[in-house]
């Protein structure tokens, strides 16, 4: 269960990051 | 990635993360940086959730090594997150600042980097707990040639079989999991084998008894039945060492 709790975790920052990323691409 | 879960989170933003370093190194004095002041908020809070669900994890944890390994990779992530918000001020000042662009780099490799080693930590962990009930298994067999009476068998089989069912289905749903096609194989063939094996060896414990009463064969019945425990024993070692494998050339 803990480690379900830190897959979604991790998946909530990578989802976050990926917005990040795609604004500070060149051009976007 | 060796497992897909892993893979499914971290593949795509892998990919995003090469191509920003790309063109932000053939772009060093090109275009004005966009306000990136939101999107690093936005993960600073992602980042701040994962490392408070990070040390519950720990500290919910029994697991000595995961305990150990946890940790460095929250602080990466938690580094990577301070260099992202210092790239992003930075760029509100400047957005074509050259330092910021590092920054904002060298952060979104902390940040890939990070997760993925607690990722990895997680699933080790993960493996780990299987291979517990493997041992547990190896243990059950050991004790094979303690069994000499008809109701030892009876309870040799009654607590031998639930855990060789949770083996059974926990390899089997790792087996899944798993991204490498040669692991996979490799676990499907020890897995069965094991299968095919279990009846064998009752069957053998068997003969070893009505052996051992009678008197008679009783040294081919013994050779018989040890060995099937070194055969299911061998691979369930194997199991083991394949489910600790995470790239091909292991």
């Amino acid at each position: 269960q803990s480690g379900q709790m830190l897959l979604d975790a991790a998946r909530g920052l990578i989802g976050a990051f990926s917005d990040l990323l795609r604004v500070a691409e060149p051009g976007s | 990635f060796h497992t897909k879960i892993i893979e499914s989170i971290l593949e795509p933003v892998a990919q995003q993360v090469s191509r920003l370093v790309i063109l932000h190194e053939e772009a060093e004095d090109g275009n004005a940086m966009p306000d990136l002041a939101q999107p690093v908020r936005v993960v600073k809070l992602a980042v701040d959730n994962l490392v408070k669900v990070g040390y519950e994890t720990i500290n919910g944890s029994d697991d000595q090594i995961l305990k150990q390994d946890m940790p460095p990779a929250l602080r990466r992530v938690e580094e990577a997150s301070l260099f992202l918000l210092d790239a992003s001020a930075m760029l509100r000042t400047d957005p074509y600042s050259g330092p910021a662009r590092k920054k904002l780099i060298e952060g979104s490799r902390g940040i890939l980097q990070g997760t993925s080693a607690l990722l990895l930590a997680s699933d080790e962990s993960e493996v780990r707990k299987i291979i517990r009930v493997c041992k547990s298994v190896l243990e059950y067999l050991a004790i094979t040639e303690v069994v000499d009476r008809m109701d030892d068998l009876v309870t040799f089989v009654k607590n031998l079989s639930p855990v060789l069912t949770k083996m059974t289905k926990e390899v089997d749903n790792r087996e899944k999991e798993l991204t490498h096609q040669v692991h996979r194989d490799m676990l499907i063939r020890s897995l069965d084998q094991v299968k095919v094996l279990t009846p064998v060896l009752i069957s053998g414990i068997k003969i070893y008894i009505t052996a051992n009463q009678s008197g008679q064969g009783l040294k081919e019945a013994q050779n018989s039945r040890d060995y099937t425990v070194r055969k299911m024993s061998d691979e369930i070692h194997e199991i083991i060492r394949v489910l600790q494998l995470t790239t091909y050339d292991e």
